[in-house]
């Protein structure tokens, strides 16, 4: 039974992306079998495999408005544990679609649903906003990681994505958990950094992971090849501290 | 009579905000009557003149929903000549409420039309995405100025912005121009950067700004004081190039 988690932080360029495609890399690494879920119409999760969806590619849309079932949209990658769930453009106008569905916010949680057996983790790359598309991610997921850059106006949006996830719980979805904060494009040279990360150490504690992401260029150059830091340049610091993000997923939640 | 001008790109984090700010500010200090709206509901190009909206508090979203006049929903800033209408939270709901307005790609321009004798340039900042709310800043608009970061996904996204706009031109408003494009983020250190800017320049030719934004850390300390970066530190590289950039802004859009 496949745990749920949405990736997600309405601030645009934290590094969402990043962490969806190289966390799902990283567990399957560990041999988790992980379905990665591409739910932003940019397809960014879908080209960091080399995967381009054009208009009627059998993609997330899809599944979304009923045309196809769950199963027909999912497509190997080149790791033996990680299956990818493309988007392309059509979704641009699901949002819109959407709105006159009945239950509209649970139309991504039936996907997945169907697939849960199949998978030990389902990982959903969200766009950035707090519009239809993240909602449906919210009401879908068992938990949401939150990658987090340590400069003003991602910090700003902090509390309005937590607000947004308690009234998710209240209306929606009651077990929805925060799995954590990740801190991510960690940038050693400035000051600025290092106090806003040791502020959000004391105020939210355990619920922000140990391993943070440093920002590292070969995160930046391995999508242009189609591929995950660990098959790009798996001795870059940016492929060890996804490996060591994986390592310490799992060992949280061997606990529980 | 003033120039309309949307800062957009769907791709997250590539530097609209900063941009629309900093450019703003420097057009001001030229002596340009400016008026700069905050059309993303994160609200960040108002937090970088310290202005908070609450629920309620007058803001786009009341005149963009014909609640308040427009001119009711302008704020001064500390520079004279450049006014803000700010964004907050209420702008969430919009975009889902407009989906159901007649015109409802218009109602932005409806707002802004009734203030362009006020002013020498309106700049939009607009939130990451394609949707109703970017739809309605490129309807009206004159012209959209592009903020580029030399990164693989950005460069990926740069074609379906173009495609929007070429069906923005063909559905809604045949004279929206491309300002231009703006190279952001730019790290001096790698060579991916390098590399991709010489293929911009070489395929947008002109289009792309002589000026570029490198990457300096000023820039993101800025809006945590509340100021534009030529009103925290006008000898950082950061303040030095917008006002560069709003001084080849006023050459080009002398000579038409
Ligand atoms: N740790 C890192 N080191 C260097 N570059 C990084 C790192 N993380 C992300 N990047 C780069 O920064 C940019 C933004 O990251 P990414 O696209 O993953 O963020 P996102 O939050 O998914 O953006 P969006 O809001 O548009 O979905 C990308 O060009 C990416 O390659
Ligand atoms: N030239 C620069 N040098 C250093 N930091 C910058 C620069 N431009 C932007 N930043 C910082 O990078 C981050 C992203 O920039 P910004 O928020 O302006 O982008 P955006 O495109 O408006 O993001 P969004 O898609 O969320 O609206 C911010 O923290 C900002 O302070
Ligand atoms: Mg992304
Ligand atoms: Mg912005």
């Amino acid at each position: 039974m496949a745990k749920i988690i949405a990736i997600a932080n309405q601030k645009g360029g934290v590094g969402k992306t990043t962490t969806a495609v190289n966390l799902a890399a990283s567990l399957a690494a560990a041999e988790r079998r992980i379905l990665l879920v591409d739910f932003d119409p940019q397809g960014n999760a879908s080209s960091a495999f080399g995967v381009q969806c054009r208009l009627g590619d059998a993609q997330i849309y899809h599944a979304l408005v009923q045309e196809l079932r769950p199963d027909e949209v999912i497509q190997r990658t080149e790791l033996s544990h990680l299956d990818l769930i493309p988007a392309g453009q059509d979704l641009v106008g699901a949002e819109m679609e959407l709105v006159s569905f009945v239950g509209r916010e649970r139309q991504l949680s039936r996907v997945l649903d169907a697939l849960r057996d199949e998978y030990d983790e389902i990982l959903i790359d969200c766009p950035p906003s707090l519009g239809l598309l993240t909602l449906n991610a919210l009401v879908a997921a068992d938990s949401i990681l939150v990658p987090l850059q340590a400069e003003f106006y991602a910090m700003e949006g902090l509390s309005h994505l937590l607000e947004t996830v308690d009234r998710v719980r209240e209306n929606y979805h009651p077990r929805l958990q925060l799995e954590g904060i990740v801190m991510t494009l960690v940038d050693g040279r400035t000051r600025l950094s290092d106090q806003v990360i040791r502020e959000i150490r004391n105020y939210f504690e355990k619920k922000v992971y140990q391993t943070d992401i440093p920002r590292n260029i070969r995160l930046a150059e391995a999508p242009s090849h189609g591929k995950p830091a660990l098959l790009y340049d798996i001795s870059c610091r940016g492929a060890q501290r996804y490996l060591e993000l994986a390592a310490e997923y799992i060992e949280r939640n061997a606990s529980e």
